[in-house]
C-alpha cells in the first residue's frame, strides 16, 4: 500500500489510460480486455470500481445474487470491512478474466485513506494479449470450473 | 461492453452504498 | 454492573461516557450488554431518545456468535423488535408481534426466558 501522493495522481491517470486496453471476445470466457499497446512491468492498467458495502451485505446479496441465477464473481473483497461489488454497477474492469497464470495482478491501494483496486501489469504484456489476473478466490464447496487454459491452471476458480 | 450488463451503471471512482433498512431481511411480513 | 460492552459492539457504533447511551447511523450494526443469561427470567429496558427521520432501531436479544456488523434478528443467534412496524426478526425472517411499532421517546422492555432443565444444562 502506498499512500503518498504520486500514487494519487496514478490513480487518476487510470482515466485516462482506457485507450490502451480494448474488450472483446475472449477466448477464456464470454468477453475480456485486451492490451492495445505494450505495457511494461508494474504498470497501472485500470482500478477496480464499483459499490462499496459491507461484508455481511455482501454476503446477502451473493445469496441474492445465486438465487437470480447472476454470476457473484464481481465481488472484490478488500478488507474486514469493505467488499467492492461491481455486480450492477462500475466499470469495465469487472470484465478483467482470471488465470492462473496472469499477467497482471491486484493491489490494494490507499489513497488519501481510501482503499482502492487497481490492475497492475505483472510483467511486459505485448500488443493483443488478454489481460488477467489471479482473482484468488476463497475456496469453497461447489466449485467454479477455471478456463483460463494455462499450462500450470488449478482447475476452478474457487 | 455495457451492452453485456443489462441494466448496468457504468461508475468514474467507487460509490458507497447507502443501506435500506431491510438490508438484511429476508423475509419481512 | 451491567453496561453496554465498549468490547463487545461495532466499532461504527458511539459509545457514550456511561456507557449506557449508543448511537449509530448508516447501516444497522449491534451493541451487546457486558453480561449474559443463561437461565432464569431476564429483562432489561431500553428508553428510545433520538430517532432522526426516516430512521429505525432493533433491539432485542442474541448469543454471543450473532454477527455485530448486521442487524439483531439476522442470524439464528439472535432474535429482534424493529420500531417499524412492531415486526420481530430471527434469522432475516421477519412476522407480525406489535402492531404501530415503536418510536422515540418510548420506553422499551425486553424480557426473556430461559427454563432451567438440569438433564440438560448449558
Amino acid at each position: 500500500e502506498m499512500p503518498n501522493t504520486n500514487e494519487f495522481f496514478k490513480v487518476n491517470q487510470l482515466k485516462y489510460r482506457k485507450k490502451m486496453i480494448k474488450f472483446a471476445r475472449s477466448r477464456i470466457h464470454g468477453w475480456g480486455l485486451y492490451a492495445m499497446e505494450p505495457i511494461a512491468p508494474d504498470d497501472m492498467i485500470v482500478e477496480y470500481i464499483g459499490q462499496k458495502i459491507r461484508p455481511l451485505v455482501a454476503d446477502v446479496r451473493e445469496v441474492n445474487y445465486t438465487r437470480k441465477g447472476i454470476g457473484s464473481s464481481y465481488l472484490f473483497r478488500i478488507d474486514d470491512t469493505c467488499v467492492i461489488d461491481a455486480t450492477k454497477m462500475g466499470n469495465f474492469a469487472r470484465f478483467i478474466n482470471h488465470s492462473c497464470q496472469p499477467n497482471c495482478y491486484a493491489r490494494i491501494v490507499t489513497v488519501e485513506g481510501e482503499k482502492r483496486i487497481v490492475i497492475y501489469s505483472k510483467n511486459l504484456i505485448k500488443k493483443g494479449d488478454e489481460i488477467t489476473y489471479d482473482y484468488k478466490f476463497p475456496i469453497e464447496d461447489d466449485k467454479i470450473d477455471c478456463l483460463c487454459g494455462a499450462p500450470n491452471c488449478r482447475g476452478t476458480l474457487n | 461492453w455495457s451492452a453485456f450488463a443489462p441494466d448496468f451503471t457504468e461508475l468514474d471512482e467507487n460509490v458507497k452504498y447507502v443501506e435500506k433498512e431491510g438490508e438484511f431481511d429476508l423475509q419481512d411480513e | 454492573t451491567v453496561t453496554l460492552s465498549p468490547n463487545d459492539r461495532a466499532f461504527q457504533l458511539r459509545l457514550m461516557e456511561d456507557q449506557l447511551t449508543v448511537t449509530g447511523n448508516e447501516g444497522y450494526c449491534v451493541a451487546r450488554g457486558t453480561h449474559g443469561v443463561m437461565k432464569g427470567t431476564w429483562y432489561y429496558e431500553v428508553h428510545f431518545q433520538k430517532q432522526p427521520s426516516d430512521s429505525h432501531i432493533r433491539i432485542g436479544w442474541s448469543q454471543r456468535h450473532s454477527p455485530v456488523q448486521a442487524c439483531v434478528g439476522y442470524t439464528k443467534f439472535s432474535y429482534g423488535w424493529r420500531s417499524l412496524k412492531g415486526t420481530k426478526f430471527h434469522d432475516s425472517y421477519g412476522a407480525k408481534y406489535f402492531q404501530g411499532g415503536f418510536k422515540e421517546g418510548d420506553v422499551l422492555g425486553c424480557l426473556i426466558h430461559l427454563p432451567w432443565n438440569q438433564f440438560r444444562p448449558g
